[in-house]
């Protein structure tokens, strides 16, 4: 599970929640089939969106949700994904 | 910037558009005019051009929805996702949604309308998000004045790729030539016209009329300047409705349509605001004068044929108004389109006839031509 920055447990989780929904919603390619993606065996897809998220706003690609992470993902922003779909 | 894969694009250069459901939170006058600037954002970047339509089907549909609303991509209540839109293309496509939980407005007391609807329409036209941040279609929101918008270069660079750029004509201009457009001083002597708005400031008195202000020392008749308000208030432009000056607070406030700004003499302060932030019900949609009694210190608002109190120490509205006018300031006739106090009269403008009004006596206590106060 990618390592939040220190928090309340209840905080943790809120967080992990929060962040999973997000990257569900704007890192997740829907509909059709997903053609030419080769995901590596056990690679985290958690950890992959994350990745791909802090590249698209700039931020130190780490895979985890630190707290500038958490500070884009609590954003009022567009619903349409960053993702291609 | 970013294309949507495929790169969807229209395949005309004139697309309908239709608000279809509005939101609680704005007038749909608001509404409209926060769509419309947000469309002409684009068309002044590509040749393409916005037609709206008040019924059945257009390419644009646009619509305030809650929760989920049929198209698989549910809204989440306050804050979050503000709004989608659909790339180009038939039925879905372009349609544009707005979550109707959110707080939209006018100005900066909620999520800018404008702000939203300039980057979906960036979306309904086939440009997906950008990873610049200055740039409009960057996913988070941040705030743009919807007065002097200027597409940011990242955004145009999109826009362009798909449509390429909105020519600047070049052919003959089929018309006889026009000169340029100098606005022309409305010959206010002549006895039939009146003001749009007038107030005390600083030491000046202000008339408006059109685009042109007249400037003069408030007890000196002579020396009466015109000149054009956007020189002397850029975003005022021209047909302000309303003016008032608080002197003990040294600002002043300045009414056009649903909106009003506030300056501290010539400097404005800030955006601009909506009325309704006085109190005003939401039907009302402008305000014909307005006049500040340093005595009571209220502000009477005049809107058809009635006025409002608006307490400026409490800054809220006074109940029991609105009141009909003409029987609490009988003797002034006609609607009354510019109003100010001096020197404890208050002076009521309607038409070419301004009234001098004794609020001791209750009643008028002279009439006078309304261009008499700028020299006529």
């Amino acid at each position: 599970t990618p390592s939040l920055f220190a928090a309340t447990p209840r905080t943790w989780r809120n967080n992990f929640h929060l962040a999973q929904a997000y990257l569900d919603k704007y890192y997740t390619r829907k509909g059709g089939s997903q053609i030419g993606e080769m995901v590596a065996r056990g690679g985290n897809s958690m950890v992959k969106k994350i990745k791909e998220l802090q590249a698209f706003f700039g931020l130190r690609v780490t895979g985890k949700l630190d707290q500038n992470t958490m500070d884009v993902i609590k954003k009022p922003r567009c619903g349409v994904p960053d993702v291609a779909n | 910037y970013r294309l949507f894969p495929g790169e969807p694009k229209w395949k005309k250069n004139t697309l309908t558009y239709r608000v279809a459901k509005y939101t609680s939170s704005m007038t749909p006058f608001e509404v409209d005019k926060a769509i419309e600037m947000a469309l002409r954002a684009w068309s002044s970047a590509v040749p393409l051009s916005f037609v709206r339509v008040n019924a059945g089907e257009a390419d644009i549909m646009i619509s305030f929805e809650t929760g989920d609303h049929g198209d698989s991509y549910p809204f989440d209540g306050p804050r979050g996702t503000l709004a989608h839109a659909f790339a180009p293309g038939e039925g879905l496509g372009g349609d544009t949604h707005f979550d109707n939980a959110e707080k939209w407005t006018m100005g900066t007391n909620g999520f800018n309308l404008f702000t939203v609807a300039a980057h979906e329409f960036g979306h309904a036209l086939g440009l997906a998000h950008s990873t610049d941040p200055s740039a409009l279609m960057y996913p988070t929101y941040k705030y743009q004045n919807p007065f002097g918008f200027r597409l940011p270069k990242d955004d145009v660079k999109g826009i362009q790729a798909l449509y390429g750029p909105r020519k600047p004509f070049l052919g003959k201009p089929h018309m006889p030539h026009i000169p340029p457009h100098k606005p022309s001083i409305p010959d206010l002597c002549d006895s039939s016209s009146s003001f749009d708005a007038v107030t005390m400031l600083g030491k000046e008195l202000l008339f408006f009329r059109d685009r042109i202000v007249w400037r003069r020392q408030a007890h000196l008749p002579t020396g009466v300047q015109p000149s054009t308000i956007t020189s002397s208030f850029p975003q005022l432009m021209s047909n302000v409705d309303a003016a008032y000056e608080v002197a003990d607070r040294g600002t002043a406030y300045f009414f056009k349509g649903p909106h009003y700004w506030i300056t501290r003499g010539f400097q404005m302060l800030g955006s601009p605001r909506t009325i309704y932030d006085f109190g005003f019900p939401r039907y009302v949609q402008r305000i014909d004068a307005a006049v500040y009694l340093k005595e009571p210190q209220k502000t009477l608002f005049f809107v058809g044929d009635e006025y409002y109190s608006y307490d400026e120490r409490k800054r809220k509205m006074e109940k029991d108004y609105p009141k009909s006018i003409e029987e609490e300031f009988s003797g002034v006739n006609g609607q009354i389109d510019a109003a100010m106090e001096l020197n404890g009269y208050i002076y009521f403008f309607s038409g070419p006839k301004a009234y001098k009004y004794d609020t001791e006596k209750e009643d008028v206590v002279s009439v006078m031509k309304s261009n008499s106060w700028i020299g006529c």
